[in-house]
């Protein structure tokens, strides 16, 4: 399987291609979730809509627990968008520990989180302009970005 | 040059990978 970690830095790139209005430089920006949260409501903003998107803490740094809660819902409704909309559920494997995230910045868990937004990305309805831009990118990006989605595809990935 | 023939044979598969993608039905990764 991907190594998680190595994900992070591809698909960190892959973020910075969205206009979003917070920092997003790197794993430690990534850890509060807001960023995230924008990239989702630009993904699909029937789903990851304003009303959404201000149950989102907008600074919780220094509190690891705010940028927890704030993963949490960010996960959940992933999780239920995956389920409802796209019409696949998300397996446990790829379930990240957002404990990790928003207290450690963890590039593996990150990256875990990462790759499920990849996958609202490359599946809603406006996944056209999500992939012609992915395509824009760094072949090395690239790569990363296509082994992170065929995982996702697998729907039996072993433990 | 087996480089760029490498480097060339890399692109054609990324492009068949997202094309591929695009061509998908919606709400269907897998």
């Amino acid at each position: 399987s991907v190594d998680k970690a190595e994900l992070c830095g591809p698909l960190l790139t892959w973020l910075q291609t969205f206009q979003l209005p917070c920092p997003c430089a790197s794993a430690l920006d990534l850890s509060s979730g807001l960023a995230i949260a924008h990239v989702l409501n630009q993904i699909d903003p029937s789903w990851f809509n304003e009303s959404w998107l201000q149950g989102i803490t907008e600074d919780p740094d220094p509190n690891w627990r705010l940028k927890v809660r704030n993963l949490k819902t960010i996960l959940q409704s992933v999780v239920d968008y995956s389920q409802a909309v796209l019409g696949h559920p998300v397996s446990e494997l790829h379930l990240p520990d957002v404990n990790l995230i928003g207290e450690f910045s963890d590039p593996a868990e990150l990256g875990k989180l990462l790759q499920l937004v990849l996958g609202c990305a490359i599946s809603c309805e406006r996944k056209q302009e999500h992939i012609q831009r992915i395509m824009t990118l760094e072949e090395s990006v690239q790569h990363v970005v296509m082994e992170a989605i065929q995982e996702l595809m697998t729907k039996d990935t072993p433990p | 040059d087996p480089n760029m023939k490498a480097g060339a044979t890399s692109e054609g598969v990324l492009a068949n990978f997202f094309n591929s993608l695009l061509s998908k039905k919606t709400g269907s990764p897998g």
